[in-house]
C-alpha cells in the first residue's frame, strides 16, 4: 500500500510540469497561427522563445492593474516615511531633485513613482541636436539594419522595426510621395536608442529634440518585463509590449519616440493625448492599434515639440 | 518601462553615450 501511495503522489506531481509544458507549446503555436493568419508581417514579431512562452502564460495585464490599484492606496501619514523610505532606499530614488522632498507629502507609492522634478533640476544641452528624453540606463543604440529592418534590443538580440512601429507609420509621416516613404532616404541612415527606466528613476519623459509631431499610435500588447536580463533572453520583446509611439519629422527626416510599458508599469500618459488609456480591461485584439492625428490644439500652431517639452509619464498599473 | 527612439539621421551622426551608461534628462545623446 505504501508503494501504491508513493506512486499516486508521484503521478499527481507529474501532472503539473506536463500541464505547464503543454500550455507553453500552446502559446508558441498560438503566436505562430495568429501571425500567419493575420498575414501581416508586423503582427508576427520575432520567434517566441521558451522564456517568452513561459512569461506569456502569466496574466501580466490583470496583475499589473491589480498592482496599480494597490500602489494607489492612500497611505496613513505615519506609515509614509518607513514604507516610502524603504522603497526609495531599495530603488535609489533621489528626492533632493524632486518637487517634494518629504515622504509625508507623498500619498501613495504611485505618487512617489510619478513625482515631478524640481524646477531647474535638469538642463537641456544646447550643443547637441539630440538629448536624453528621460532618466535611465542606455540599453542599446546604433544603426537599424537596412536590409532586414531588424533593431537590436541588446547586442545580438533583435526585434523587427515594422513589428515595432506597426503598419504604415512611416508612410503616414513621410511626405505624400510613396517613394519618399521608403526609409532611410538617400544619404541617410536609420538609428535607434533604447533607454531603460528602473523602478527608482523619475518616470516623466520629455522631447529629446525640436520636431513636428504628426501621429500618436497606441499599440496594446503584453506587459512583460523589459529589464536588461529579459531584453537579452526574449527576442522581439519590444514589439510585443504595450506601447505608445509618437511619429513625425525632425531636421533629418523621420523621427519616432516610443514609450514602452512593462510588467507593473502598464500606464502611459501623454500630455497631448489626454484621453489615451493603456492596459485597459477586456484584453485587446491581437495586432490591433489606434492612431490619433496630433492637432494644433494639443501642441500649438507649429505642431512643434521643442527640446524639453514635457511629453508625458509612466505610472504603475 | 523603456523609451525607444527610432529616427533618420545623416551618415555621420554620432552618439554621445555608451552602452550601459546611466543618463539624465537633457544630457547629450547625439549630434548631427
Amino acid at each position: 500500500s505504501t508503494k501504491s501511495s508513493s506512486l499516486r503522489r508521484r503521478s499527481t506531481w507529474f501532472g503539473i510540469p506536463v500541464t505547464l509544458g503543454v500550455a507553453c507549446i500552446g502559446i508558441l503555436q498560438l503566436y505562430r497561427v495568429l501571425g500567419r493568419e493575420k498575414g501581416e508581417r508586423w503582427v508576427s514579431p520575432q520567434p517566441v522563445t521558451w522564456q517568452l512562452a513561459g512569461f506569456l502564460m502569466l496574466p501580466t495585464r490583470p496583475l499589473s492593474r491589480w498592482w496599480g490599484s494597490l500602489m494607489n492606496l492612500r497611505l496613513p501619514v505615519w506609515s509614509r516615511a518607513p514604507l516610502l523610505g524603504l522603497y526609495s532606499q531599495v530603488f535609489h530614488c533621489n528626492l533632493e531633485e524632486s518637487d517634494r522632498g518629504d515622504f509625508k507629502d507623498y500619498e501613495s507609492f504611485s505618487d512617489l513613482f510619478t513625482r515631478n522634478l524640481k524646477e531647474g533640476s535638469r538642463s537641456f544641452d544646447e550643443k547637441h541636436e539630440l538629448v536624453c528624453p528621460c532618466d535611465g540606463k542606455v540599453l542599446h543604440f546604433g544603426k537599424v539594419n537596412k536590409d532586414n529592418e531588424l533593431i537590436e534590443q541588446v547586442k545580438g538580440v533583435h526585434y523587427s522595426l515594422s513589428a515595432f512601429l506597426g503598419p504604415g507609420l512611416l508612410e503616414r509621416t513621410s511626405t505624400p510621395d510613396p517613394i519618399d516613404s521608403k526609409l532611410p532616404h538617400k544619404g541617410s541612415e536609420l538609428y535607434h536608442v533604447v533607454i531603460y527606466l528602473g523602478p527608482g528613476d523619475n518616470h516623466h519623459f520629455y522631447s529629446p529634440t525640436d520636431w513636428s509631431l504628426n501621429i500618436a499610435r497606441h499599440i496594446p500588447g503584453e506587459l512583460l518585463t523589459v529589464a536588461p536580463w529579459a531584453a537579452k533572453t526574449m527576442p522581439g520583446l519590444f514589439a510585443l509590449n504595450e506601447r505608445v509611439i509618437l511619429a513625425g519629422k525632425w531636421r533629418s527626416g523621420f523621427f519616432s519616440f516610443a514609450a514602452v510599458g512593462a510588467y507593473n508599469v502598464g500606464s502611459i500618459h501623454l500630455s497631448m493625448h489626454k484621453d489615451l488609456r493603456t492596459n485597459r480591461k477586456g484584453g485587446y485584439k491581437f495586432g490591433s492599434y489606434t492612431d490619433k492625428v496630433i492637432s494644433y490644439k494639443e501642441v500649438g500652431e507649429s505642431l512643434q515639440a521643442t527640446k524639453g517639452y514635457h511629453l508625458g509619464h509612466f505610472n504603475m498599473g | 518601462s523603456s523609451i525607444v527612439l527610432v529616427f533618420e539621421g545623416p551618415k555621420d551622426f554620432k552618439f554621445a553615450v555608451q552602452r550601459g551608461e546611466s543618463v539624465k534628462i537633457g544630457a547629450p545623446l547625439g549630434r548631427i
